[in-house]
């Protein structure tokens, strides 16, 4: 564990509060992509299996059981308790179009030809483009609720933290793995344009507004 | 993964 790590971790758990905030402040998720909690949902799980067969610390297990909790809380909270305020029209990307292409891209390039190593593969692969449905969600309604912007900028930021620490661990203890740098490569530069207008416009206090 | 074969990270 090294202060990026950590910071990661700690900027993904609070994105995870946040989102969970600005649904139950407001009671509603409006501007909120079912379709990617959905998929964040499917990364969890699929990477989490191994909470059954492998102790790494309590930290770990701890905070793999918050990130499946929540995110089955969240979509309950999306499709149950405030279903008349999810925007349904507007989320219309087709998720298949992601899940089946990780799928296989993750029987072709894997660590190991197991059951688990593909599934956590695939989990990694899913989740550098499970934010695309939110995104374009974004940029289908022009625009962003501030709340929804500061997750948007914690959720990317906790990958861009990990890219910094898997850089201090290749040095630091000679660790690298290439899946997991590629895709996180990957997921931190789709959030590049978002990071843009939050440091533009949300920071300096304006609504995250799309130019039209 | 690790040498034993463990993804330590989240």
């Amino acid at each position: 564990m090294n202060i990026f790590r950590l910071a990661g971790d700690l900027s993904h758990l609070l994105a995870i509060i946040l989102l969970l905030i600005k649904i139950w402040k407001t009671r509603s998720c409006a501007g909120i992509s079912g379709k990617s909690q959905i998929l964040f949902a499917i990364v969890y799980v699929s990477r989490y299996l191994d909470l059954v067969t492998t102790f790494i610390s309590v930290y770990n297990t701890f905070m793999k059981l918050v990130f499946i909790s929540t995110s089955v809380a969240t979509i309950y909270l999306m499709y149950v308790k405030f279903k008349a305020t999810y925007d349904h029209n507007h989320d219309s990307f087709r998720i298949e179009f992601l899940l089946v292409p990780c799928f296989l891209l993750a029987l072709l390039i894997n660590n190991a030809f197991t059951p688990l190593e593909i599934l956590w593969t695939f989990s990694i692969y899913l989740e550098a483009v499970a934010i695309l449905p939110q995104l374009f969600l974004v940029s289908k309604t022009g625009e962003a609720e501030s709340i929804t912007s500061h997750y948007l900028f914690a959720l990317g930021s906790y990958r861009a933290l990990y890219l910094l620490n898997w850089i201090y661990r290749y040095y630091a203890e000679g660790h690298y793995d290439l899946i997991a740098i590629f895709a996180g490569a990957i997921q931190t530069i789709l959030y590049c344009d978002f990071f843009y207008l939050y440091i533009t416009k949300v920071l300096k206090g304006k609504k995250l507004q799309l130019p039209a | 993964i690790d040498a034993d074969g463990e993804h330590d990270e989240l």
